[in-house]
């Protein structure tokens, strides 16, 4: 039988949070000719060790959390990307020229404990 | 609080954040590139970032550089019945990425329908030139001919391949690539008389765009295609 959860329980254990980049709120439009913002996201949450047994978080965690219970100076496992994507920019740089380039690892796509 | 962006800025190669005064023209490939990979990207579907499939080449960066050449003889109209002479010029140092360059395309823009209602066929012929002169006082050294080519119906844009071009002999890639470009008027097919070529000419001169599009791969980025071994 599930274990019953607290509510809101899972709402502060390790997960993808949104985060969309608006190149604007940077001053970045000025130069950025595409796109105007990308979906970037983040990682951010708990992660106790009842997650490190079933979420798809590393062995390593799995230790970590493990040893965090045996002697609490042990720092938790960590919440981070755990799948990440590119993303293509399309800029003009000071000597006019337009480049289109792709930057690896801009998108959070998803998350874990690590 | 003022955002640091000097590393992210030295993430995409540069010194300093731009600051064009205006937007170069984006030629509609890239515009097409990017919302494709935008589209790709907002539905998750991978994608294979080292390869342009709208230009069939692999490569992981393409850089557009703008022409930084000049007229030639603005002032008086040509002995050999030129259109006009244009000195192209094309900073290569600029291009800063590592790795293999595997497409050098140059695209000359006549314009929209320069000539709709004088129709002259065009003669181009393009050259490199080993010195480009001075605007306005030397011509450039004769080059070596490029290509040369009969435009029926002149607008929009003519592509070029300069792949070959823009290496030494050592295959190292130059600073700097400068061309002659000329533009003849050709006798008028219909109605048989050589039309002034002041006319076309003029509207020619002030619509004509030329840019250079080159694509890099870094291996650093791009692992080499996966050739099937024989």
């Amino acid at each position: 039988a599930a274990i019953p959860v607290p509510k809101g329980f899972c709402r502060n254990l390790c997960h993808r949070h949104q985060l969309f980049i608006n190149f604007q709120d940077l001053g970045w439009h000025k130069w950025v000719i595409a796109p105007k913002g990308f979906m970037a996201n983040y990682c951010h949450g708990d992660c106790p060790f009842s997650m490190t047994t079933y979420l798809n978080s590393s062995n390593y965690a799995f230790m970590q959390a493990m040893m965090h219970m045996v002697d609490p100076k042990v720092p938790k496992a960590v919440c981070i990307p755990t799948k990440l994507s590119p993303i293509s920019m399309l800029y003009q740089d000071n000597e006019k020229n337009v480049i289109l380039r792709h930057y690896e690892d801009m998108v959070v796509d998803e998350c874990g404990c690590g | 609080s003022e955002f640091q962006d000097y590393d992210f800025l030295q993430f995409l190669g540069l010194e300093k954040a731009p600051s064009p005064h205006r937007f170069q023209p984006v030629p509609r490939i890239l515009r097409k590139i990017i919302r494709a990979r935008e589209a790709a990207a907002a539905s998750g579907a991978s994608q294979d970032l080292c390869y342009v499939k709208e230009l069939g080449v692999r490569g992981n960066q393409l850089r557009l550089l703008p022409d930084q050449g000049f007229f030639l003889n603005t002032q008086k109209p040509f002995q050999d019945g030129s259109c006009l002479q244009k000195v192209l010029h094309f900073n290569l140092s600029a291009i800063k990425e590592k790795g293999k360059l595997t497409m050098a395309q140059l695209t000359l823009d006549l314009g929209p329908r320069s000539y709709y209602h004088l129709r002259p066929e065009l003669a181009v012929a393009l050259s490199v030139v080993p010195d480009r002169g001075v605007r306005g006082r030397s011509q450039p050294l004769p080059g070596a001919l490029l290509t040369q080519l009969s435009v029926p119906a002149p607008q929009g844009p003519l592509q070029f391949n300069l792949q070959g071009v823009v290496k030494d002999r050592n295959s190292k890639r130059l600073k700097n690539l400068d061309l002659h470009l000329q533009i003849l008027v050709k006798e008028d097919r219909y109605s048989g008389v050589t039309v002034q070529p002041w006319n076309p000419c003029d509207r020619l001169i002030r619509s004509l765009h030329a840019s250079l599009l080159v694509v890099t791969l870094n291996p650093k980025y791009c692992r080499p295609s996966s050739r099937k071994r024989r």
